[in-house]
């Protein structure tokens, strides 16, 4: 059965994308079919893996047709690897807002149902509180939320989980949280230890054992459109973001 | 009068509140007396000047009450500067939303007419397209533009130019673009060069001369809810935000 990862938070710039993008090649690279699903109208997840933007948004052809995945569910270069690409700057919130429970059971029965089957989803949110993020949860299955080793992200975190809780109260289905991933970790840099030994302080069993290390090469990679195995399979970008793909697949 | 300026971009994480924050309190340093608006749910900018978050959205209250300024704009520890603090983890974009030119153009009045004066509003936004973006462009009188040197902010610049020309479409007052500011510059880093030389190359003249460097005090005075100058005067994060203020003093 597809399980659906969101990657959310509703801080901007702490590596949402990179994250998903990292961690959906991961999983295909590990013989997991794998669907990259962008629901940010940014599109970065989209171009991250080298793909065109769509010309409409997918949450509105899914809102027309709940058994539109195998519409917008396209295969990237990269095998096993699929892609929902977003349509960039186009507001779709308020068509996000209208989807009723019902509509979005709908809309997970046939993502489960598509053929081929995916054995993950991981869903890219936008930097915000409102529609598009609350969506993304209620279709998840977990959700992994990333942490900046900085103050205004560790901030944020607090107002990241009333939004869990408001989606777990609405529903029977369980909404686990998949884990706090630290990123953007400098060593170096004392502000990045203070702010990484209060969150593990804060939530030591919700925070993922490894923190993803400041590493250019994963701001590079973006830039080719590419996911960073491919484009610096040795840096220790790649490294932290296999460790977190084999975290996930070992249920951790 | 009143000088309005936006700090926007749909990029998260790009250093508009580092911005806002640091140029408003480079206008009060100055003399100018300057309010600093935060209209961002996530409340970066009230924690940054030490503030503390509202009870009630400063959109809800302006909407029942164009001349509801003085009560939501509050004198901070910092001589000379305001702060309109904001209401964490609230979405009242639905708000924003149903606010037509004519009340945007009441609230524009009632602020220009608040007593006492305030020489600048700053205007910090959320990373998002939207409602509350979209009205902070209607109430200013120019928008800056922050962009980290990394690809995926660079390809948001192509999308906030367009909400720009919407809003400067539907009125007769001129928005102006205060310029394009390059952020988080490192010159080590080959990724940084070429997005600064790209983004100098393609907007030559809306790009301010001066990039802010990456400068971790800038990072660190957030946490202890002061502005840079005060927390680290001699640090090339301080440095660069006086010349930013000067240049925006000086019409550039
Ligand atoms: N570990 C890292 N080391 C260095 N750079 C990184 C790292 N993770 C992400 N980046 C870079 O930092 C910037 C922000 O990351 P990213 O865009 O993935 O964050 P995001 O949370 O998706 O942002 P948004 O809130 O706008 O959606 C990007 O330019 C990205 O390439
Ligand atoms: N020039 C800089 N050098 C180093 N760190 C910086 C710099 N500017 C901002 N930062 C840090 O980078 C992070 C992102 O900056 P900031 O929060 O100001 O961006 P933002 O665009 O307001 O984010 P959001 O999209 O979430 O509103 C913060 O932790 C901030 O302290
Ligand atoms: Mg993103
Ligand atoms: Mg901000």
């Amino acid at each position: 059965m597809t399980q659906i990862v969101a990657v959310a938070s509703q801080k901007g710039g702490v590596g949402k994308t990179t994250t998903a993008v990292n961690l959906a090649y991961g999983l295909s690279l590990a013989g997991h079919r794998t669907a990259l699903v962008d629901l940010d109208p940014q599109a970065n997840a989209t171009s991250g893996v080298g793909g065109t933007a769509a010309s409409r948004a997918p949450i509105e052809l899914l809102s027309e047709n709940a058994d539109a995945w195998s519409q917008i569910l396209q295969p990237t270069r990269f095998e096993g690897l699929w892609l929902v690409a977003s349509r960039v700057n186009h507001d779709y919130s308020p068509v996000a807002a209208q989807l009723d429970p019902v509509r979005i059971a709908e809309l997970r029965d046939s993502l489960l149902g598509h053929n081929p089957a995916m054995d993950y989803a991981i869903l890219d949110c936008p930097p915000a509180a409102g529609p598009i993020p609350l969506l993304a949860l209620q279709l998840a299955d977990s959700v992994l939320i990333p942490v900046q080793c900085e103050y205004y992200a560790m901030e944020g975190l607090s107002q990241m989980l009333p939004s869990i809780e408001k989606v777990r109260a609405a529903r029977t289905r369980p909404l686990n949280l998949q884990g706090i991933l630290l990123t953007m970790f400098d060593p170096a840099l004392e502000l990045a230890l203070e702010v990484s030994q209060e969150v593990r302080a804060y939530f030591p069993n919700e925070t993922l054992p490894g923190a993803v290390p400041r590493d250019v090469a994963l701001a590079e990679s973006s830039s080719y459109g590419t996911p960073v195995f491919e484009y610096d399979p040795r840096s220790r970008g790649s490294w932290s973001y296999l460790q977190l793909t084999k975290d996930l697949l070992n249920g951790r």
